[in-house]
């Protein structure tokens, strides 16, 4: 069956984008068929994934404008066998006053993945896409709320460092508030720590803070901060590939399998 | 005259809020009284210069929602004289909507600093603010806009990170419309590149690309990549008090003079 996750958090830089690459890498080498669906009009995980803006010739900004399926934004990527990607354009920045007056704004994506479940039914089993991974934004604008009125569960990158901490609540209360008028069985997946630095305390002060706040719910795995991780999109590659020995690499792939798990396990 | 400097770049975690904070603080010590106004609902640079949400009396959403004068918002910092901050709050992510309907709905924050203006004409030459920096969101959204009308020029955060180069154009396009629609004579103040890691050839290929891009406008100091920064906010202080010997701290002081010469030369 189809897992949707959005990938999600308000604050900035985070490692939203970088999660969403090189998890749906990790998850599509594990067998599992992932779309990657590029929800923030800056288009990163677009061209992470190697799609150059020449290439994107249906994007997410016409799937929520309702001029095509999602079926036809999504492309595999030339690197990765199994890994699809909706790209993103600059226009998708100018969707909100264009849908501000329709009352069902927040639920175009959802429509687009039920249509894409319908049809995915129709494929074979081992063809099927297991898993799609929603980029977001670094705000809680209508191209979030769809993200997370179209998902199963929320997955939250978490920086290791101090500001990251701030906007947790306003996260948890954004679910919350999504779950009560859009989506009543949105729940948080997991919450990932990202750009871990083993040289400071800061790191596991915050690493602490957030168990705390969010138990169970915070992968085993932790991302280190590893400068290849910063240097593979420059080569249009997910780190996967750009280094596979890296320790950035072998996170992300220890991330997939843990998320396989619980998913098997739910 | 006061000089009013929007901090904005929609790419998220590019050092938005540590610029303005240490920014701040080294033209505050440099004799230039300085007014921070925090823009992001997330409220980063207020915790940053050590106001905790239970002492932000009157914020930067009263002043918005025009219950309040920026001179009411204002506090003086505790720890740097002549450093002054309007804090936020998180009700400031609930104003888009309940101001949609207004039609000078981004003049508010410029109506504010216009009476600010006046009534720092009544206080003495020394004791008036010189410089106004304005900490935005990482969304080209209505607190944006906001800024960009009410200020002078922008100040632009570029992280040397590859993601980084992908928001500049949508940004430049943002400045033309903004100078085109509601503010005629904003201009880029300057761009400032950030998290600058001398261990990896990205940062040097993302600066000469910036460089390439912004041609004089990107200011000669570059702030590194340096854990002190990160670590500074978690203990409530700016870098230049957390650790004044540090590189951080030391390229925040070399921007403001240089930011003053400019300023002194325009
Ligand atoms: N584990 C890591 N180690 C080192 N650098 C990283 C790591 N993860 C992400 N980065 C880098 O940090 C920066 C921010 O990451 P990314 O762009 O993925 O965050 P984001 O949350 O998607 O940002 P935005 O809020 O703008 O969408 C990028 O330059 C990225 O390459
Ligand atoms: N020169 C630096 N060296 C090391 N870390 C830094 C530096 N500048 C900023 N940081 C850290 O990087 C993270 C992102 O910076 P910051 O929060 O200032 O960016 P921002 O653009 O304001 O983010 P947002 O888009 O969420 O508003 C923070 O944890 C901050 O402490
Ligand atoms: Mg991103
Ligand atoms: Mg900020």
């Amino acid at each position: 069956d189809l897992r949707v996750l959005a990938v999600a958090n308000q604050k900035g830089g985070v490692g939203k984008t970088t999660t969403a690459i090189n998890l749906g890498t990790a998850l599509a080498a594990a067998g599992q068929r992932t779309l990657v669906v590029d929800l923030d009009p800056q288009g990163n995980a677009s061209t992470g994934l190697g799609i150059p803006e020449d290439q994107r010739h249906v994007s997410t900004y016409d799937v929520l404008a309702g001029a095509a399926a999602l079926e036809q934004a999504m492309v595999e990527t030339a690197m990765v066998p199994g890994l699809y990607v909706a790209p993103a354009t600059r226009d998708l920045a100018g969707l909100e006053p264009e849908i501000s007056a329709a009352p069902n704004r927040a639920y175009f994506l959802r429509d687009a993945i039920v249509s894409l479940r319908a049809s995915e039914q129709d494929r074979p089993e081992k063809e099927r896409i297991r898993y799609v991974l929603i980029d977001c934004p670094p705000s809680l604008n209508i191209l979030t709320l769809n993200a997370m009125a179209a998902s199963d569960s929320v997955l939250v990158p978490v920086q290791c460092e101090f500001f990251a901490l701030e906007g947790i609540t306003q996260l948890k209360e954004t679910i919350e508030f999504v779950r009560a008028s859009l989506n009543p069985t949105l729940e948080i997946h997991g919450v990932v720590l990202t750009m871990h630095d083993s040289r400071t305390k800061l790191a596991d002060e915050v690493s602490n803070e957030v168990r705390g706040f969010f138990g169970e719910k915070v992968y085993a795995t932790v991302i280190p901060r590893n400068v290849r991780v910063a240097e593979a999109p420059s080569h249009g590659k997910p780190i996967l590939l750009y280094d596979s020995k890296s320790p950035g690499s072998r996170a992300y792939i220890d991330l997939a399998a843990e998320i396989i798990d619980r998913e098997r396990r739910a």
